[in-house]
């Protein structure tokens, strides 16, 4: 069980991260065989970029900070590029 | 602003409020938007007035999950609203998810904030990265109401579209014969137009005069006319001179005896500086105009009858100068307000005329109205 509590929590994490990247940071859908890793090149460098336009520490990685200002209620307007 | 600046062509726009939440009477809801409204309407020309049927170029309403533009709402939390930039039809209308509860105080979702933030979309501006700005991307509910104020960037972000307000910042006004020539707005087509400074930034070319500059894209017929300090309010108007060094991307800007470096938006840390610092004698108090050659990496600065050659490279003023402008560009006739490189030519800019330049023939090749860049 707990081995499976924790790759459910991975998974939740990795939907939450592809759906914001894809919805306001241009995170092409296409990208997605090779999304589902959260270390992938196309996913570091756009968390890289969510991260540094929020004002957050660009680490990268789905930090805790990161993960909360994710979490927050926010506009439906893309940060980068816009609705097409 | 959104990837091409879209903006409205007009001053005065309309707005309609097509239906309501259930969460607050309407007469909140109407004085919620009239506020937001008024927080743009204090720092533009733009004015607003409220239609209640057909179609107005600012559609406002409220709607839960897929709402009939592909961009569904979620539920409670996450996405609050959305908003269209400047345009026909959907562009310019603002959608609010009717799934957040929506309050006059911000023990819920503040309607106030978010019609702010969301008709600043609709106005054309898109998110800040300034995490005090009303366009940061995320719903703060722990603004001070009773303090709410447009940060610095949002007022450059929205004036950069539409200038600032007339009255902006308050000013007793003046009888118009009084007011010094330099802060009305240049006529682009006054066949006497002449130039204070001009320079190429990132393939657009900039023509500066008083306190404005017209911005030229090669995209573009029509160059756009902009307060200098609605994009650098550090930078002095009526300068005397400006040129692009593309391999660094970086402007400098020359008036009296300090220069300013920027890039893009952003002053350069560290400026001004003194132009001494760049090898010109005491007796230099201020340049005329100078042109960088990026192939030759080649700085010319014109200094009256003369000009001097600054080497990009070893970054020092040349040896052998300054000498005169009449032995190297037969033709041109000083004093230049203003030089630009284009075409494999020389353009040089004198009062109402420019001289085309050929510096393979070193002979003037033609002689121009000064604005005739301006699509005049």
């Amino acid at each position: 069980y707990p081995l499976d509590r924790a790759a459910r929590d991975e998974d939740a994490r990795m939907d939450l991260v592809q759906q914001y990247l894809e919805n306001y940071y241009n995170l092409k859908k296409d990208a997605k065989q090779f999304v589902r890793r959260k270390d992938s090149s196309p996913v570091v460098k756009k968390i890289q970029e969510m991260q540094k336009f929020l004002g957050l520490e660009v680490t990268g990685k789905l930090d805790s900070d990161t993960l909360e200002v994710m979490r927050k209620p926010r506009c439906g307007v893309p940060d980068v590029g816009h609705f097409n | 602003t959104f990837p091409g600046m879209p903006k409205w062509r007009k001053t005065h726009l309309t707005y309609r409020i097509v239906n309501y939440t259930l969460d607050l009477p309407k007469d909140a809801v109407d004085s919620a938007i009239e506020k937001a409204l008024k927080v743009w309407e204090e720092v533009t020309p733009l004015t607003f007035s409220r239609l209640y049927e057909g179609e107005a170029d600012i559609m406002i309403s409220f709607a839960v999950r897929e709402h009939g533009d592909f961009y569904p709402f979620d539920g409670p939390g996450k996405v609050l609203a959305h908003a269209y930039a400047p345009g026909p039809g959907i562009n310019g209308d603002a959608h609010f998810d009717d799934d957040e509860q929506w309050t006059k105080d911000t023990t819920g979702t503040n309607l106030f904030l978010v019609a702010a933030h969301e008709l600043g979309h609709t106005l054309g501006l898109f998110h800040s990265d300034n995490t005090e700005a009303l366009m940061y991307p995320v719903y703060n509910p722990l603004t001070d109401l009773t303090r709410f104020h447009l940060s610095q960037d949002d007022v450059n972000g929205i004036q950069s579209l539409y200038g600032p307000h007339p009255g902006y910042p308050e000013k007793p006004l003046v009888p118009k014969e009084t007011v010094p020539p330099e802060t009305e707005t240049p006529a682009t087509c006054d066949s006497a137009l002449s130039f204070d400074a001009i320079s190429t930034l990132r393939g657009e070319i900039l023509f500066f005069k008083d306190r404005h500059f017209w911005r030229k894209s090669l995209r573009k017929l029509e160059p756009e006319l902009y307060l200098i300090s609605s994009f650098w309010p550090s930078l002095p108007s009526g300068m005397d001179a400006a040129y692009e060094v593309t391999s660094k991307d970086l402007v400098f800007i020359f008036k009296g005896n300090q220069f300013w470096a920027i890039r893009g938006n952003e002053v350069q840390a560290g400026y001004p500086r003194g132009i001494h610092t760049l090898g010109f004698p005491p007796t230099v108090r201020k340049i005329d105009a100078a042109i960088s050659d990026k192939e030759k990496k080649k700085t010319y600065f014109f200094v009256e009858d003369k000009y001097w050659r600054f080497d990009e490279n070893s970054q020092s003023m040349e040896q052998g100068f300054p000498r005169l402008i009449a032995d190297d560009f037969p033709g041109v006739k000083p004093k230049v307000d203003a030089v630009l490189q284009a075409f494999g030519f020389f353009y040089f800019f004198s009062g109402s005329s420019q001289f085309e330049f050929d510096p393979n023939a070193r002979m003037v090749t033609n002689i121009l109205k000064s604005n005739s860049w301006l699509h005049c």
